[in-house]
């Protein structure tokens, strides 16, 4: 404790002790905050001590994602070795402000057009887009039919491309996706971090309606409204850079090997000498 | 002798009990040597369990033990160390001797909450030691 004259006492305390914050010894002695200096994890973290975020995420959003995670990671959190995928970052948003543009209409089954927006803000400058998807969930009790085939129509305002037909992908009797990709890409590229978008949905029935289900035409406006994934590169030092250690034996933790025009060669792997 | 050498060769050359393998290991591994060790950790411990999601366990592991003076590639260590150990037994011991570090890492996936409430799920380089090393 400090005392009036300034010189510091000193008095050990058990319990302060265990209480000591581990991000205290993360903080430079004199208190400057230079977490630049922290890899990214570490600024996080020691951003976010304790304090839960500010916004819940949506429960089957959580949901989609821990399985995700159970797809690429071990249960101690290592990741799965495997070829089919380069992304070491996933993110998924939820729309921000979403309102009805016009009622849906149940004879074909076109759904009500949605003016959607979602707020990139997360998505690091390092970060590059390799894929990103529309991901729409059925919110019925009853299981859509299999055989559903549905064309929608998305236009973004921030592109400066006319709205595409995009095909959907069913991916189980959960999740249907539409990869938005190519509409997207130039946005992220370009630093756009507020994406507004409509989508128009016409979807048709190839097999009889479900047995249990409500005769007649499909009922498809119990959509709940789409959560945007993108699937992205960290290009980052800290960040695991998979097929780099597909095809580079890495040493420990040091960066590429610097040839003698100064150049950066990655590591080849060393031969027994 | 040959009575000798038939009476000693019925008593039991070594105890019944003996571990030859585990004989060798203490010339092989002596304890409190150089090696990696588990430290599980829940990420509830330290308070950041209503952000980070994934995964539960978090077991980066450290090196701790001393370092033998011939390390040679056991520990995958440059020629330097042992020079640096000489140095510090023949000519100057306010030099250290090496020290017990972790030579090799795995990656680590976490799944996070953002403040925004946006789900992110990133793979981050040297986050579990998986190896030691003598430098």
């Amino acid at each position: 404790s400090q005392t009036f004259g300034g010189e510091a006492k000193i008095t050990p305390n058990a319990e302060s002790e265990s209480e000591v914050d581990p991000w205290s010894l993360l903080q430079l002695v004199d208190g400057a905050d230079r977490s630049g200096l922290f890899p990214p994890l570490f600024k996080v973290l020691s951003d976010r001590r304790g304090e839960s975020p500010k916004l819940q995420p949506d429960s089957r959003a959580l949901y989609y994602m821990k399985k995700l995670y159970k797809a690429y990671a071990t249960k101690e959190g290592v990741p799965k070795s495997s070829k089919s995928h380069l992304h070491n970052t996933v993110r998924l948003f939820t729309p921000s402000t979403q309102n009805k543009q016009a009622s849906g209409d149940q004879v074909t089954g076109l759904l009500p057009s949605d003016a959607l927006q979602f707020n990139l803000d997360r998505v690091a400058a390092v970060e590059h887009l390799l894929k990103s998807v529309l991901l729409y969930t059925f919110n019925t009790s009853i299981p859509p039919p299999s055989a559903l085939t549905c064309l929608c129509i998305l236009a973004i305002h921030e592109s400066r491309s006319s709205p595409a037909p995009l095909s959907c992908t069913l991916k189980n009797h959960k999740w249907m996706e539409i990869d938005v990709t190519s509409l997207l890409q130039p946005l992220v590229d370009s630093s756009e971090r507020s994406i507004h978008t409509t989508v128009n949905f016409t979807c048709w029935l190839a097999q009889p309606p479900h047995p249990s289900g409500p005769e007649g035409p499909l009922h498809m406006s119990r959509l709940v409204p789409p959560s945007l994934i993108l699937y992205l590169n960290d290009t980052s030092a800290q960040a695991y850079h998979r097929w780099y250690s597909l095809h580079y034996q890495r040493g420990p933790a040091q960066g590429p090997d610097l040839d003698r025009r100064g150049t950066e060669t990655p590591r080849l792997s060393r031969h027994p000498r | 002798g040959q009575e000798v050498l038939s009476s000693e060769s019925k008593k039991p050359l070594l105890p019944t009990s003996f571990n030859l393998s585990e004989y060798f290991r203490q010339f092989f591994f002596p304890p409190g040597e150089c090696e990696l060790h588990d430290f599980r950790l829940s990420f509830r411990q330290l308070k950041w369990d209503n952000w980070i999601v994934a995964p539960h366990r978090y077991n980066p592991r450290f090196c701790k033990g001393d370092c033998p003076r011939a390390v040679r590639h056991r520990y995958g260590s440059p020629v330097h160390t042992m020079v640096q150990n000489i140095i510090y037994e023949k000519l100057d011991s306010s030099v250290p001797r090496p020290s017990c570090v972790p030579g090799k890492y795995s990656p680590l996936s976490v799944l996070t909450i953002e403040p925004d409430g946006s789900i992110a799920y990133k793979e981050y380089e040297d986050m579990i030691a998986t190896k030691c090393t003598c430098r």
